[in-house]
């Protein structure tokens, strides 16, 4: 463990607090995209599936619970309690490239072809793809409730922490794993326009509006 | 490289 990872996982759990504070606050999921919320629901069954058979510390197994679970519950919540706060006809990013994209990428680059390897490679492609359809749904809406922006804001960032994490790590320790490095790189590319934003309007106090 | 014996990453 290292400062980048702890924050980095903090961020996740905050990013997931802060969006179950707005949903329930406002009472409304308005903003959400239902599409990523299941990707990420799916991003953590299938890289947990190891919950299981591989302890690796108390800290470890808390937090693959809580990201399975809270997913879950935000999911649920999403088509129960909260169906008609959001509108599906703002949803509409192609979500079945991205599970099929995904699905080609760890069948060509994993390494170790087993049943656990593959999945979580999976996982791995997955999540780097998986906040496309919210920033396709915010690029079509052209704003933001600014609570959201600061959900983006700390989901993007863990991912972002985690890259300096895996440089951190190569250097100290001599740990390389290219896929997830590589993977890192290109959700926090993904999020390059969204940050900008992020600290030119909202860490302004500005609401989040794209131009 | 190191050898993946399991993943300890969230």
């Amino acid at each position: 463990m290292n400062v980048f990872r702890l924050v980095a996982d903090l961020m996740h759990l905050a990013s997931i607090l802060i969006l179950l504070l707005k949903i329930r606050k406002t009472r409304s999921a308005a903003g959400i995209s239902f599409k990523s919320q299941l990707l990420y629901l799916i991003v953590f069954v299938t890289r947990y599936l190891d919950l299981f058979t591989h302890w690796v510390s108390l800290y470890n197994t808390a937090m693959k619970v809580f990201f399975i679970a809270s997913s879950g519950y935000i999911v649920y919540q999403m088509q129960r309690r909260y169906r008609a706060t959001w509108d599906p006809a703002l949803d509409t990013f192609r979500i079945e490239f991205l599970l099929g994209g995904a699905a080609v990428m760890s069948l060509i680059f994993h390494t170790k072809f087993t049943f656990l390897e593959l999945f979580w490679t999976y996982s791995i492609w997955l999540e780097a793809v998986a906040i496309l359809p919210q920033l396709f749904q915010m690029s079509r809406t052209g704003e933001a409730e600014t609570i959201t922006a600061h959900y983006l804001f700390a989901l993007g960032a863990y991912r972002g922490l985690y890259v300096v994490n895996w440089i951190y790590r190569y250097a100290t320790e001599g740990y390389w794993e290219w896929i997830p490095f590589l993977a890192g790189m290109v959700q926090t590319v993904l999020y390059a326009d969204f940050f900008y934003v992020y600290f030119s309007r909202v860490m302004r106090g500005k609401k989040f509006e794209l131009p | 490289a190191a050898e993946p014996v399991g993943h300890d990453e969230l």
